[in-house]
């Protein structure tokens, strides 16, 4: 099973059509293998990125530098994985 | 020996367990429900529906699909509870008795079982179906970019490595192409429902496109009407509208094709979380979740009874 130690799960919000765009443009950009759980539509809704751990700094350092404004929605996939795994598991045994 | 009652509708199961269950259903509940075999995956799984009927010959229907996005797994999850719901109170719920006196219901719990098997035993966050792309070493269609429906335009990838690739021609996807036959050949589908998660909205077409349906003003009040069920239950709220203006163009979509081959009520839903959790929505939301999308879904299927065309 694929694990996903250290991804983090970003919640970006874009103030205007130009930030957007800086988005999309990150979506391309294969090499970060970034997973858009919500894809960059309008600067009125979220978008939510699943990055992995080798890409974080990159991609922060690519939002800080654009003024494009980030959270953390989660910040380590793999906490929660394991959360559901064992919840599984132990649902199984009962 | 099991049965329903010994399935735990608050976890997440395997693709083996759900299959098991219909098993289940169908049999404990023989009176009212089948199991019928549409087609088969890439990999040769069985698409199962069940079938919701208390009658004979083709009566009008409604269809309800779950899962075509395999990582979204409070879909599946929710149709197997929603699936009781319906078997375990047909006469005994006078609403639910009432839409099955008038209406079949068609509910597809997994519409992907090649993506769900594989979330299960490789990769979580897969979304795509698992078929070979000619030309590329990535796997994989979105099986929602895949509808005849605007096929291939905006909101869609030509990118076999992406995750919204659409394929290489309309219904390329053995799992789309069998929900289109299954439709076509029943020929009297009123509604058209299918399960996403996440983000809490309730959408109707279009997305391959901007502008409004010719029923727009119908769709929204009903999904509006469905949103104010779904809020009564824990004050979950749903944002109701186009596809295009909640989200984003996004063509290819099963709503829009199913509405442009005359299925008036199609609606897509995209239950909870709102990010929270996102697509691993813990399993103690599974009840809650599928207790108040019921309630949504409910208010549009008596719609559906209520409205014939």
């Amino acid at each position: 099973l694929e694990t996903f130690v250290g991804h983090q799960v970003l919640r970006i919000k874009t103030r205007n059509e130009e930030q957007l765009k800086k988005l999309r443009f990150l979506e391309t950009l294969d090499h970060l293998e970034l997973d858009f759980w919500l894809n960059p539509s309008t600067p009125a809704l979220p978008v939510d990125v699943r990055i992995p751990a080798h890409s974080l700094q990159a991609v922060k350092i690519f939002l800080e530098s654009h003024g494009i404004e980030y959270s953390i929605l989660i910040e380590d996939l793999q906490v929660i994985l394991d959360r559901e795994k064992q919840d599984i598991v132990a649902s199984q045994q009962m | 020996e099991r049965s329903s009652s010994t399935f735990n509708y608050g976890t997440y199961h395997s693709l083996a367990s759900i299959y098991q269950e219909l098993d289940n259903l169908a049999s404990e509940y023989g009176n009212i429900v089948s199991k019928i075999q549409i087609g088969e995956s890439y990999e040769k799984r069985p698409l199962y529906v069940l079938k919701f009927s208390t009658g004979r010959g083709n009566r009008p229907a409604i269809w309800l699909d779950a899962g075509i996005h395999s990582r979204e797994w409070v879909t599946q999850a929710s149709a197997m509870w929603i699936a009781k719901k319906i078997a375990s109170d047909y006469g005994n719920d006078p609403s639910i008795t009432s839409l099955l006196n008038n209406l079949d219901i068609f509910l597809l719990p997994v519409a992907n079982p090649d993506g769900y098997e594989f979330t299960h035993t490789t990769n979580r966050m897969w979304r795509k179906t698992r078929s070979k792309n000619s030309g590329s070493l990535c796997i994989g269609v979105d099986p929602n970019r895949n509808w005849d429906a605007g096929f291939g335009g905006p909101g869609a990838s030509s990118n076999p490595c992406s995750d919204s690739y659409h394929g290489p021609r309309a219904n390329s996807e053995v799992e789309v192409k069998s929900v289109v036959d299954f439709i076509k050949n029943h020929g009297n589908i009123q509604a058209f429902l299918t399960l996403h998660s996440y983000s809490q909205l309730l959408m109707y077409p279009y997305g391959y496109k901007c502008t409004p349906p010719a029923d727009n003003a119908e769709l929204n009040t009903i999904g509006k009407a469905a949103a104010n069920s779904i809020r009564s239950l824990y004050g979950t709220t749903y944002t109701v509208g186009s596809i295009c203006s909640t989200i984003y163009q996004a063509s290819g979509g099963s709503i829009d094709w199913s509405y442009d081959y005359g299925i008036k009520y199609s609606f897509a839903f995209e239950l909870r979380d709102t990010g929270r959790y996102g697509f691993l929505l813990p399993a103690a939301q599974i009840i809650p979740t599928a207790e108040e999308t019921w309630l949504g879904l409910k208010t549009i299927m008596e719609y559906v009874r209520d409205n014939p065309y």
